[in-house]
């Protein structure tokens, strides 16, 4: 089946906010 | 003689507005308190001015300062209430409130509703959407063909779109978030639930042991 284009969307990195806790 | 231009005076915060930060948020005192230790970190990085950059938040989550990205714009710009080009530490407790593991489903899907409709008319309109997908695909080298790119976006929009007016409102949205709670995921940090395990440093600074 075909991906649904907001699951493609929500894989940016810039929409990854765990990188905001991320160590040096 | 020379020009002088004072600096400009970095805010220090009070220990009642960290505690009123407390009452208006999910966060406990001490927790404000670790997160006014990651921002010090964040906006330190690259001008210490007290204030996030948005180099400042590219660079602490693409490791580079450089370049630009439409997701973290549209990040950048729901964190910046004030539309003035700096994300405060006020803005930046009142955004990360919604990514709280407890923060209400409601917060979060208005949350990404406005992160999707790039212009801000109140819709998700299918060229933005359409734009999203593009970047994406850039973003990760992906290939996709037009015709399939299109067939994603028509599928989409069958899910999505009820009234059948290509644009998603809010209650669409709602509804087609709640059929597929992964769209969300991104939307949760985990992290904030244990922030103070993260920035322990904050005790050294604290006003309440809570």
């Amino acid at each position: 089946s075909l991906f649904n284009a907001f699951d493609l969307i929500s894989l940016s990195e810039g929409f990854d906010l765990s990188g905001l806790f991320e160590e040096d | 003689c020379f020009g002088y231009r004072p600096r400009p005076k970095k805010c220090i915060y009070e220990f009642t507005d960290l505690t009123r930060l407390a009452h208006e948020s999910r966060f406990s005192v001490n927790e404000i308190e670790a997160l006014y230790e990651l921002f010090k970190k964040l906006s330190s990085s690259i001008i210490d001015d007290g204030l996030i950059h948005k180099e400042e938040l590219q660079l602490a989550l693409f490791q580079t300062p450089i370049g630009s990205n439409l997701f973290l714009d549209r990040v950048f710009d729901l964190f910046d209430e004030k539309r003035n080009g700096v994300i405060e530490f006020e803005e930046f407790v009142h955004a990360l409130n919604v990514f709280h593991p407890c923060a209400p489903l409601e917060d979060k899907v208005d949350f990404a509703f406005r992160l999707y409709d790039l212009r801000q008319t109140g819709f998700i309109e299918r060229e933005e959407v359409k734009q999203m997908v593009i970047a994406i695909l850039m973003e990760s080298e992906m290939n996709l063909s037009d015709d399939l790119l299109e067939e994603i976006i028509d599928k989409t929009f069958d899910d999505a779109d009820a009234d059948k007016d290509g644009k998603i409102n809010k209650e669409e949205w709602k509804a087609f978030v709640l059929r597929n709670p992964n769209l969300l995921r991104n939307m949760t940090l985990p992290h904030l639930k244990c922030i103070t395990t993260f920035f322990p440093s904050f005790v050294y600074n604290t006003g309440v042991e809570d």
